[in-house]
Formats: structure tokens, C-alpha cells, sequence
């Protein structure tokens, strides 16, 4: 972007690259495949679900950021492991896993996505839209719902998952970085492994251009979620300052 | 740092496949 040539970067370093962030990817993964299989993928029951929907909506909302946290905390696992992210300075760590660590839960979720059913596993079982009703939010669980059905339909392995999810996350235009270059070429290098194993997976159907377009939607979906909890803020401050994760709150509580 | 306590802290401490 800024007329700097793309690092030139040798086949053996874009597979080492590659292998280091999905050995990442696969050690903080928080639900490995096997363990969902086993699972089955049991959905909720009729009553599970009215007793989710019956919730007082401060609590259906204090128990979706608890897992949301969870999730997050994997994420900070994630970016840690990988080459270079803590050679960064720390404002930039800092920076990358505020406006990132979400977008990076959001892309995770089509691992623990029922496409057939579309419902997503949350509390221990697989729960649909209509399981989330009580958080007053039915726009955005929609959005999320159909985010996560148009990841399964890209078929993407670990691998690639694992990829998008860093190339996602060391996003060089994020605001208040003070080491934009450096992150640049991190983002740089990501962008040529994901290129570089999407060709050798033979995935020639312009599925790097479909996850270009993701970025937006990711984005935007956490503008939304960011929106959501403003509004909710108003209604209930104080559940928010009591009975939040703190990390929920230092994240998203600006 | 103050501002985002818990990040820095997660960031420092060395966390194991297992712990996780």
C-alpha cells in the first residue's frame, strides 16, 4: 500500500510460516474437532431453549460475554505463539488483539458451526438463533448465524483457517499502531502463505477473494456488537461495572 | 498499561497447551 514491494519470501519460509501459525491455530483452538464429533453435535432441547429465552436479558448478556471472554483468551494464546507478534512492541500487541481478537472468535466459529441445523455450540450444546432472544439483539445474531453458514460453505481447512485468522488479526491498518510497517509486512508475509497454501490445496475457485470480502464482514460485525453493548450500557451501567469479565470490559468498555 | 492491565498480564504470562 505504501509502494514498498511485498517481501520476497521463499517457498521454504511461506510452509514454515504457514506450519508455525497452524500448530498455533491447533494448540488454542479451544474445541478440537474430535471432541465436537464425540459431542455429536447435540442440539439443545425445546425446554433448553425457553429457559435460555426466559432469561432476564442482563444475564443472558452477562453469560454470551463470559464465553465470548473464553474465546478471546484463546485468541491471545494464538497471536502469541505465532513468529514475530511478540517481537512487536507492546502498544502494538495491545492494539492488534483490541481490534482483532473478536473478528478472530467470529472466523472460529464455523469450527463449531451445524451448518445443517444452523446452530452454533454455546454452553455445552449446539443452540440455534432463537436461543439468544433474550439478549434483544436478533439483527445482529442473525448476521453472525449467516457469517458463520458462509464460512462452512468455503470448506476451508485448519490450515487456511489458521491462516485467514492471522492475516485477519496483524491487519496493518488498524488505528494507533505505532509500528505500522512492521506489522505491514507480518500482514504481507501472512497474506503469501495463505496464497501460497491455498494453491497448493488446489483452491484455484477464488476463495482468496471471498476472504478479502470477509474483512468488511467482520468488521462490521463488531461495530454492530460494539453498538449493542452501548445500548444495553445505557439500560443496565451497572451490570456491566459488576458482573462483566474484566477482560470483556477492558476490550470492549471504552 | 494501566489501561489495559489484563492484556498485558495474559501477554506476559507463558501459558501451556495443557493450561489451555
Amino acid at each position: 500500500s505504501n509502494g514498498e514491494t511485498s517481501p520476497t519470501v521463499s517457498m521454504a519460509e511461506l510452509d514454515h510460516l504457514a506450519h508455525i501459525i497452524s500448530k498455533s491455530h491447533l494448540e488454542t483452538c479451544q474445541h478440537l474437532r474430535e471432541e465436537l464429533q464425540q459431542m455429536n453435535w447435540q442440539n439443545l432441547l425445546q425446554d433448553e431453549v425457553e429457559s435460555y429465552q426466559s432469561k432476564p436479558r442482563e444475564v443472558m448478556w452477562q453469560l454470551c460475554a463470559v464465553k465470548i471472554t473464553e474465546a478471546i483468551q484463546y485468541v491471545v494464546e494464538f497471536a502469541k505463539r505465532i513468529d514475530g507478534f511478540m517481537d512487536l512492541c507492546q502498544n502494538d500487541q495491545i492494539v492488534l488483539l483490541k481490534a482483532g481478537s473478536l473478528e478472530v472468535v467470529f472466523i472460529r466459529m464455523c469450527r463449531v458451526f451445524d451448518s445443517q441445523n444452523n446452530t452454533v455450540y454455546f454452553d455445552g450444546k449446539f443452540a440455534g438463533p432463537d436461543a439468544f432472544k433474550a439478549l434483544g439483539c436478533d439483527d445482529l445474531i442473525t448476521s453472525v448465524f449467516d457469517f458463520a453458514k458462509s464460512m462452512c460453505l468455503l470448506h476451508l481447512t485448519e490450515e487456511e483457517l489458521a491462516l485467514f485468522s492471522a492475516f485477519v488479526l496483524f491487519s496493518a491498518d488498524r488505528s494507533w499502531l505505532q509500528e505500522k510497517l512492521q506489522v505491514e509486512k507480518m500482514q504481507q508475509r501472512t497474506h503469501l502463505a495463505l496464497q501460497h497454501i491455498l494453491q497448493k490445496n488446489q483452491r484455484e475457485d477464488g476463495v482468496l477473494n471471498k476472504l478479502r470480502c470477509k474483512v468488511s464482514a467482520l468488521r462490521s460485525l463488531c461495530n454492530r456488537h460494539t453498538e449493542k453493548l452501548s445500548a444495553f450500557r445505557a439500560i443496565y451501567p451497572d451490570v456491566i461495572r459488576t458482573h462483566f469479565p474484566p477482560l470483556y470490559k477492558e476490550l470492549f468498555g471504552a | 498499561k494501566e489501561k489495559h492491565k489484563i492484556l498485558h498480564q495474559l501477554l506476559q504470562n507463558s501459558t501451556s497447551p495443557v493450561d489451555l
